[in-house]
């Protein structure tokens, strides 16, 4: 039998392992077949808001045994051992993990949509059950692993050899997908997003210099490259430098080009009354890795400390590195004045859970003296 | 806090209709 990496032993994962949690509630989201990643994430929030109670709100919760094997998970009540839930492995479509919170999906059936609708696409019905443990994550790693074991196995049985698929899958093709990014988590916080009112003279332009958020970003707008000292959006004290800028007089920047975001920004140099909708964010941002072995190909060029280039679906795409940002640190070391070479020594040893620092190139420019900010 | 996705891989070799009752 292949060995697949995670934390239990792989014959255990054939009897079964058990793992103690606490049982919060379930809910039920109707969803497409193979939904994209973005929006499974929102999906596993939504399931999570729905069933647990608000900050300062009792939680009922029940206290479980989840038994995790190649072929089934089951949810047990601890006492007496009897089987609340049992999901044949295949049915459950993916698990989320958000903190001390374990999201499990399973699929439950077809589902048609309205006649009314054009055309009859099939949806599936999922049901989502939510867990607290502290080892949220390994039992998420746990049943990612009897995922693995149970995929090898049906393609063994179909003739394929699992260490071929194995191959493409590290490379981003397809396949067990481990997505890692808190950008989704911080967008979708209310408390982030803002509605800054900047009072200025007619004429007097708002003092920002913008930046693109760069390819791979989650929320594709511009980003606050530098204040002007003692101008309007300086003055306001609710801006600084990392912020997302996605609505300027309640007109959406997302999606659109730089030019398109700077030419928004120009046109009300002449009026007094200006509102920015942003996103408040740190300069420097951090992309998880995760990246089992140094074999495997981390996804993504660098040239001169500068991310170049992404491959689509990969492991540092899907750890939210972006192109056109300048990395700062790699797992803790300072690499801003370091060369290339040894750049690229540092991430080609990296594995396990690779940490990038960065910010975008031109923010770093700016900062850093090289280039003089353009203020709008 | 930081989410994690684990997709299960036999989700697309399901045929449709498929599925827990």
């Amino acid at each position: 039998l292949q060995e697949v990496p995670g934390p239990c032993d792989h014959e255990d994962l054939l009897d079964g392992v058990i793992f103690g949690a606490k049982y919060l509630g379930s809910t039920q989201l109707v969803s497409e077949r193979n939904p994209p990643p973005s929006t499974r994430m929102a999906q596993a929030r939504e399931a999570m808001d729905r069933v647990k109670a608000p900050d300062g709100e009792t939680q009922p919760m029940t206290e479980v045994d989840l038994f995790v094997s190649t072929k089934r998970v089951k949810v047990l009540t601890a006492d007496s051992q009897e089987a609340m839930m049992d999901h044949a492995l295949q049915t459950i479509s993916y698990i989320a993990d958000i903190g001390s919170v374990l999201v499990l999906m399973a699929r439950r059936r077809l589902a048609r949509r309205p006649a009314s609708q054009a055309h009859s696409h099939r949806l599936y019905k999922i049901l989502c059950h939510v867990f607290h443990s502290e080892d949220a994550q390994l039992i998420a790693q746990a049943i990612g692993q009897a995922f693995t074991v149970a995929y090898s196995q049906f393609l063994r049985e179909s003739g394929v050899d699992p260490n071929q698929v194995g191959a493409q899958q590290s490379q981003g093709a397809a396949g067990p997908g481990h997505l890692h990014n808190g950008d989704l988590d911080h967008f979708s916080n209310s408390e982030n997003c803002r509605e800054v009112c900047i009072e200025k003279r007619r004429g007097e332009g708002l003092g920002v210099a913008l930046v693109e958020s760069g390819w791979g970003s989650l929320l594709p707008t511009a980003v606050i490259a530098n204040l002007l000292h003692g101008g309007p959006a300086e003055r306001s004290g609710a801006l600084s430098i990392g912020d997302r800028l996605t609505a300027i007089n309640g007109t959406s920047l997302v999606g659109l080009s730089l030019a398109a975001c700077q030419a928004a920004v120009r046109e009300v140099k002449s009026q007094t009354l200006v509102t920015l909708s942003i996103i408040h964010c740190p300069p420097v941002t951090t992309a998880i890795i995760r990246r089992p072995h140094t074999r495997e190909q981390l996804g993504f060029c660098v040239e001169d400390g500068i991310i170049c280039s992404l491959l689509r679906g990969g492991i540092a795409e899907r750890g939210g590195v972006r192109v056109g940002h300048r990395i700062i640190e790699i797992n803790g070391h300072s690499v801003v004045a370091t060369p290339h070479a040894r750049i690229i020594e540092l991430l080609t040893e990296a594995h396990t859970e690779v940490h990038i620092k960065m910010m975008p190139a031109a923010t770093y420019r700016l900062l850093t003296g090289q280039e003089q900010p353009v203020y709008l | 806090s930081a989410l994690t996705i684990t997709v299960n891989p036999m989700e697309k070799h399901e045929e449709p209709g498929r599925g827990e009752e």
